[in-house]
């Protein structure tokens, strides 16, 4: 009885549909083949489903990412969603990978979800967390630039969430200026 | 309105049984 009154409980709906994405580095390939969307959901208990099921950050190989993003964009700089926009990069150091990589990254997730940007979740386009072996990375990707506003709220919220440090500084970078450069010397937009 | 969830709400769902 107890397992079909679960069944019966309506699930909680999320303001997004959102889908995941995995790229797993195959040099032979060109880099779109080795992107894949993985499934899509808009329930609060089917994002956990999701969750449980697919392997911990932290353990997947060096040149793997995971992306998830509002269902319809893709992830990529060039997508009309994406391509005046920017993201809110930490870089994390490689010990960090054992001690606080799949924290933040749940934590990225839980806000997006969860629309923690208040009026300006709509700004919001997806994360991406690359693994790699000089260091791994996570990226909240907002959709425009220009929007000083709302970018800076979500960078304040964003750096508050993920709990670091008020003397830790993290940067806003346009795509328009990381497509053009290597991404560390990409100079920041915005900081927080 | 907006559906807005606080983190303790969602990982409040993190182990349920209907999750896994």
């Amino acid at each position: 009885d107890v397992v079909i009154a679960t069944e019966n409980v309506e699930k909680h709906p999320l303001q997004s549909r959102w889908a995941l994405w995995f790229f797993k580095n195959v040099r032979s390939q060109p880099w779109q083949c080795n992107l894949r969307l993985v499934t899509t959901f808009n329930t609060v208990e089917d994002f956990w489903a999701l969750y449980t099921h697919v392997q911990l950050a932290s353990k997947l190989s060096s040149g793997c990412d995971y992306s998830i993003f509002k269902d319809g964009i893709e992830p990529m700089w060039e997508d009309s969603r994406n391509k005046r926009g920017g993201r809110w990069l930490i870089t994390l150091s490689k010990q960090q990978r054992h001690s606080d990589l799949d924290t933040l990254w749940l934590e990225t997730l839980l806000c997006l979800i969860g629309e923690a940007f208040d009026e300006h979740s709509e700004e919001v386009c997806g994360a991406v967390i690359n693994i790699r072996a000089k260091g791994d990375k996570i990226a909240l990707w907002t959709r425009e630039t220009e929007n000083r506003e709302a970018v800076t709220h979500i960078g304040r919220v964003y750096k508050e969430r993920l709990g670091l440090s008020s003397k830790a500084v993290i940067g806003y970078q346009a795509h328009a200026d990381t497509a053009t450069k290597s991404s560390s010397l990409t100079k920041n937009k915005f900081v927080v | 309105g907006k559906r807005q969830y606080d983190r303790d709400f969602l990982l409040g769902f993190q182990f349920m049984p209907a999750c896994v």
